[in-house]
């Protein structure tokens, strides 16, 4: 069992370090057992080194810190188990405006192998897309529209 | 496989017909606070077999069924999805595989595989030779990644786990 | 103690209201006493009838809905008690673009009688403000530097 | 009255002295994600007195205490924070009242009032007089909005209890 756990827990940890890396450009992250030599009695930390900052926790990290972090680690996390399609509701909250352009980038780069749905209200993130759709209430009932790509901007923003 | 499109009719906000046509590689779906989009999502989840209404943001099933219209509600809510399914990838010898989900008040829920009336049961199983399964990873709802950067170490582990 | 409770809760519902229906220019809101004759007993309950929809309780609304929502309650509750200053993190979040620009006229607005300090990731809101500080590492330190107005939108994206 | 400007030394990310100057109006705070600017309303609520380490995101008082340094740390955190008080709403015959406090590791916290060393209590009580509460419902940290969006409604009525 354990060492199943450690197989996998190897391959996560490397995906998640080169999805943190990338889109943090230099950053690093790691996966750290807190009790290495009883795997299941101790926990499962997350230290992240952003680019001009010393190493942190999770735990210690700012508010859009932890969505970037949780980020990688859920896309490591699809590394090991991959699936057709993935379908995301406003992960990009809490990104400022480098982090969310770098993130739109990192699912466009992985869109190539997997279908991405992706809610957002973030200008940078619709750029992105390979097609945008924008929902709206008329009559009281949602309407779907399909919208062109440059001009989506200024539509979204009627 | 990937999901084509998406047909919803009486799903919440959804009171009249629409559909969702979705591309093979990154599609946003964007608008107004209150439009429906995550109503979209909701309604994925719900022709996927989502049992619990909690998940679907509702008290109950009859939640789900739009109350737009207050002089003439719907009496059912129902939720399409149409999967290209060109690579085979869900073991039904058609290129086109749509999945559908059905429920009248006071009913029970109806289950459809390209028309047929099938069960829960293997609308899920037929779903998960597909690595699609209805809990997964692969969905993550509004607040979703708020909740998840705060989880303790200890849960972080076991989400490890159920992984292996 | 019935008495005094419901007379700040009638000043505080019509705040609520006054504050909904500027913000969301024709909506219309107001706090609802579960058990109005056992006060105590019952809890109390928030009905929002945004335009074009119709009403339901913040329990039924969207993520954007119910911060908005939450935004006009504590605005109404600074009402009754006023402070002379208010500092909200990234209260604006999950708004959408008119939402984030409405909340940013009206805290422009109240900021006349009492002082605003607000972080925000939003240039809708960075736009309104009378003064902008940007904050940025270097050097692993964090440095303050004022922003001028205009230019501060491209001044941010460096 | 009003915040005229912050002070911070070795708080958090502020491990470099550094000055806020806020304008009586409306100022907006912006910058990258983790650059300080949670940090600083958690250096305004230290000066105000708040007790919790958790409210101010740490474990304890000297956690506050900047680490970026590692090879020669500061080895206490000050803040600062100075009000215009032309309205005379503080009750001190100052057109400029500076509120400050100070924790040097292993010891006690210091306040000051216009550099004049003062208890806890005396600082409390001066801002009370004013209005101004470490608690109160005027400063609102990062996801409080989704966590008050979400309490019961049972909740809700004690907030406005509270308000009585
Ligand atoms: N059964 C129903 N009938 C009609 N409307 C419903 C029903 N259930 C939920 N709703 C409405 O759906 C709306 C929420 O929609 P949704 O969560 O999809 O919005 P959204 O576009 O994701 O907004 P946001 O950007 O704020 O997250 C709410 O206003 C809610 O009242
Ligand atoms: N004692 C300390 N010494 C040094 N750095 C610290 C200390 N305590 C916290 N930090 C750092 O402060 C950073 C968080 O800063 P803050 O929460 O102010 O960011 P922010 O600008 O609000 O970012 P966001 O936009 O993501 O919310 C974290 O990277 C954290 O590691
Ligand atoms: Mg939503
Ligand atoms: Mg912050």
């Amino acid at each position: 069992k354990r060492e199943t756990f450690m197989d996998v827990f190897e391959r996560l940890n490397s995906n998640f370090n080169e999805i943190f890396s990338e889109i943090t450009v230099g950053g690093k992250g790691r996966l750290v057992l807190e009790n290495p030599e009883n795997i299941f009695s101790g926990g499962l930390d997350m230290n992240l080194a952003f680019p001009g900052k010393t190493e942190l926790s999770i735990r210690s990290a700012s508010g859009g810190e932890k969505s970037v972090s949780t980020v990688c680690f859920l896309l490591a996390l699809q590394g090991i188990h991959p699936m057709p399609f993935y379908v995301f509701d406003e992960i990009d909250a809490h990104l400022d405006m480098i982090n969310s352009q770098r993130l739109a980038d990192l699912l466009k780069e992985r869109s190539k192998d997997s279908q991405f749905i992706v809610i957002s209200l973030k200008d940078t993130t619709i750029s992105k897309a390979d097609g945008v759709f924008g929902i709206f209430i008329q009559g009281g009932f949602s309407q779907v529209i399909s919208l062109p790509k440059p001009e989506v901007k200024s539509n979204v923003r009627n | 496989v990937y999901i084509k499109r998406i047909d919803l009719r009486g799903f919440k906000t959804f009171g009249r017909k629409a559909s969702v046509r979705l591309n093979q590689g990154l599609t946003v779906i964007t608008g107004p606070n209150g439009s429906g989009k995550s109503n979209i999502l909701d309604s994925l989840r719900f022709a996927l077999g989502e049992l619990s209404p909690k998940e679907l943001r509702g008290g109950s099933i009859s939640d789900l069924i739009s109350k737009t219209n207050v002089a003439n509600p719907p009496r059912s809510v129902y939720v399409a999805v149409q999967f290209d399914n060109s690579d085979r990838r869900l073991p039904i010898d058609s290129s086109s595989v749509t999945i559908s989900r059905e429920f009248h008040k006071g009913g029970e829920g109806i289950y459809r595989i390209n028309s047929r009336r099938s069960s829960r049961k293997q609308l899920t199983e037929l779903l998960s030779s597909a690595d699609i399964n209805v809990g997964g990873y692969n969905i993550v709802p509004q607040h979703a990644i708020t909740r998840l950067a705060e989880v303790t170490s200890e849960e972080r582990r076991k989400i490890v786990e159920d992984l292996v």
